[in-house]
């Protein structure tokens, strides 16, 4: 089973569209991993990125360095999946 | 769960809970309820729909599907209540009551089996389909690039291991494959409505392309009438439009290749997250979501049956 231990989910604010695009180049990054949970539309909507623990301080600091603007907006993806799961499982232990 | 008024609508269920649940409804509404598998998923799982007919033959039709994302379980999730509300509804909700005395439902729950399994024992952030791609390591298709509108256009990617991999070919995946033959052997589906998650979205084609759809003003203005709806109930904002044009361009969608068909009322959501869960959302949001989005969904089956064309 994969886990997720340590992988944030991050939710990107871009200022204009050169910084759209930087963040676009994240998807061609094929070595940070990343999974984009909510795609790239216009400057207006935040994207979603979960991004791995092993190349989380790379994609903080390719960020950082643009001055692209983000929040940590899931610090521990294993954590809610555990959560998700117990709840599924005591879900069940109710209805039996 | 013995029955399905004791089904609990409020929690995530496994494939083989939502597959029984789906059988026992059958079984409890045998006049209004059918299950029709219209195919087999790679790794060889009934694709089930169900069928909600109060008679005639071959009515036009409404189709609603669910769970092509694997990972968005909200959507199955709905799926699964929609389901329950059609048989409350029916002889109460005199909206609903209306369509179905004209019109037939399709509701498929679980559109990407395969997928929506491997969430639950493998990998929770599966999307895509699980067949192999022959010369990479890298499994599946993205169903929702299969389609055979705009594929190969930009907007989908031709390196398997990425989430929106449009696969070999057109239609290569059974799963696609599957509705694509049966829409085209009814040949009187009126509406297609296709559920992903998330970001409060209602769009209708076209993603490959920006020359507008014939229809752009008509399934503009019934955007708007769904999404209004939708937000009367907890005020759950929806943006809308265009797939080009709201999100980005989206090559072999789902809903572009329905509306190629003539089906023209052929729209996606994505459904909320509201907050800061995405995928995760917490099970305690199932039942609003499912809720505010029948809202929408009524209004455009409503919409579909009062503009026969």
């Amino acid at each position: 089973k994969e886990t997720f231990e340590g992988h944030q989910v991050l939710r990107i604010v871009a200022k204009d569209e050169v910084q759209l695009s930087l963040i676009k180049d994240l998807e061609d990054m094929i070595e940070f991993e990343v999974d984009f949970w909510r795609g790239v539309t216009d400057v207006a909507s935040p994207v979603d990125v979960r991004v791995p623990f092993h190349s989380l301080q790379s994609v903080k600091i390719y960020l950082e360095t643009q001055d692209v603007e983000y929040s940590i907006m899931i610090e521990d993806l294993q954590v809610m999946l555990d959560e998700e799961q117990e709840a599924m499982e005591s879900a069940t232990r109710v209805a039996e | 769960p013995r029955n399905t008024d004791s089904f609990d609508y409020s929690n995530y269920h496994t494939i083989n809970e939502i597959y029984s649940f789906q059988d026992m409804l059958v079984a409890e509404n045998p006049n209004l309820v059918s299950k029709i598998v219209i195919g087999q998923s790679y790794e060889g799982r009934p694709l089930n729909v169900l069928k909600f007919s109060t008679g005639g033959t071959n009515r036009p039709a409404i189709w609603i599907d669910t769970g092509i994302h694997s990972r968005e379980w909200v959507t199955q999730a709905s799926g699964t209540w929609f389901a329950k509300k059609i048989v409350l509804d029916y002889g109460h909700d005199p909206t609903l009551t209306a369509i179905l005395d004209k019109m037939d439902i399709f509701l498929q729950i679980v559109t990407n089996p395969d997928g929506f399994y491997y969430t639950h024992n493998s990998n929770r952030m599966w999307r895509k389909t699980r067949k192999p791609n022959p010369g990479s390591s890298c499994m599946g298709v993205d169903p929702n690039r299969n389609w055979d509108a705009g594929f190969g256009g930009s907007g989908a990617s031709g390196n398997p291991c990425s989430e929106t991999y449009r696969g070999p070919r057109a239609n290569s995946e059974s799963e696609v494959k599957s509705i694509v033959d049966f829409v085209n052997s009814h040949r009187n589906l009126k509406a297609f409505l296709s559920i992903h998650s998330y970001s409060q979205m209602l769009l209708y084609p076209y993603g490959y392309t920006t020359t507008p759809a014939k229809d752009q003003a008509e399934l503009h203005s019934l955007a708007k009438k769904a999404i209004t709806d939708l937000a009367s109930l907890y005020g759950t904002s929806y943006r809308y439009g265009s797939i080009i044009n709201t999100i980005y361009q989206a090559s072999g969608s789902t809903v572009d290749w329905t509306y190629n068909q003539g089906i023209k009322y052929s729209y996606t959501f994505e459904l909320r997250d509201t907050g800061r869960y995405g995928f995760i959302l917490p099970a305690n949001q199932i039942i609003p979501t499912a809720k505010e989005t029948w809202l929408a969904l009524m209004a455009i089956m409503d919409h579909t049956f009062k503009n026969p064309y």
